[in-house]
């Protein structure tokens, strides 16, 4: 995982990538 | 061996996973505002109608057998990460009512479709090693996308929460959902048809109502 480039930023998660309250 | 592994791993994962929702999976559909366990369990048999046709068109009708059992492993992932997302989820947002994701349509197949994904290339990369003309490997991503006509943009959107949501994912999976991920942003996502179109042209409107006119930057 370490090598895994996370591109959400801190505090966003799959709820808001689907437009999500 | 290392492909050896990759396959055992998951089978140890998912051997005592369950082919339905579990008991936490329903609590969390019973808090929907709009309760989604029939549309959820409806879709996973209509997908599998679907994927075990197509999955016998590629490699032969001989084989078929060996989609059910891809598709059997995938929907167990895709229970299993979908209760990691939301416990994640509530902690995250002190909220136990997903109605609106838990009734996306969208969210579902490409959450199944990424597990699939996950099954299919540990499985693949077995086969094209052993056999380079191996007709699963013709079955490697976006195949699943083709499958479930689902569009490459939104696929990419669940990728990263599942490799946090799924911490037994071997490094070599990790490593291949990042090269989907690259191909999605650096083509797939660009071809017509893309919703990515849509969104532009959208934030591009909420700009220009929310901004004094301002010339157009490059």
């Amino acid at each position: 995982v370490q090598d895994y480039h996370f591109g959400l930023e801190e505090g966003e998660g799959i709820s808001e990538l689907f437009d999500c309250d | 061996r290392a492909a050896m592994n990759n396959i055992q791993q998951l089978t140890m994962i998912l051997n005592s996973a369950a082919d339905k929702p579990s008991e936490t999976l329903i609590k969390y559909f019973n808090n929907c505002t709009v309760n989604p366990t029939d549309s959820i369990l409806k879709r996973v048999e209509n997908l599998e109608h679907i994927f075990k046709k197509k999955f016998a068109e590629a490699v032969g009708q001989g084989c078929a057998e060996i989609g059910s059992q891809r598709y059997k492993l995938g929907v167990r992932l895709y229970y299993r990460v979908m209760e990691s997302m939301l416990k994640s989820e509530e902690e995250r947002l002190s909220v136990q009512n997903f109605s609106q994701l838990l009734n996306d349509n969208i969210f579902h197949t490409s959450l199944l479709a990424c597990a699939l994904e996950v099954v299919m290339a540990t499985y693949g990369r077995n086969a094209s090693q052993s056999d380079g003309a191996s007709a699963e490997t013709d079955l490697s991503f976006p195949w699943i996308l083709n499958v479930f006509d689902l569009k490459a943009f939104d696929f990419y959107k669940v990728i990263e929460s599942f490799i946090k949501a799924e911490p037994s994912l071997t490094r070599e999976m990790i490593k291949h959902l990042e090269r989907c991920e690259h191909r999605i942003m650096e083509s797939l996502a660009w071809q017509s048809g893309s919703p990515l179109f849509e969104l532009i042209k959208q934030s591009k409107e909420r700009e220009s109502q929310s901004d004094q006119p301002e010339p157009t930057a490059t």
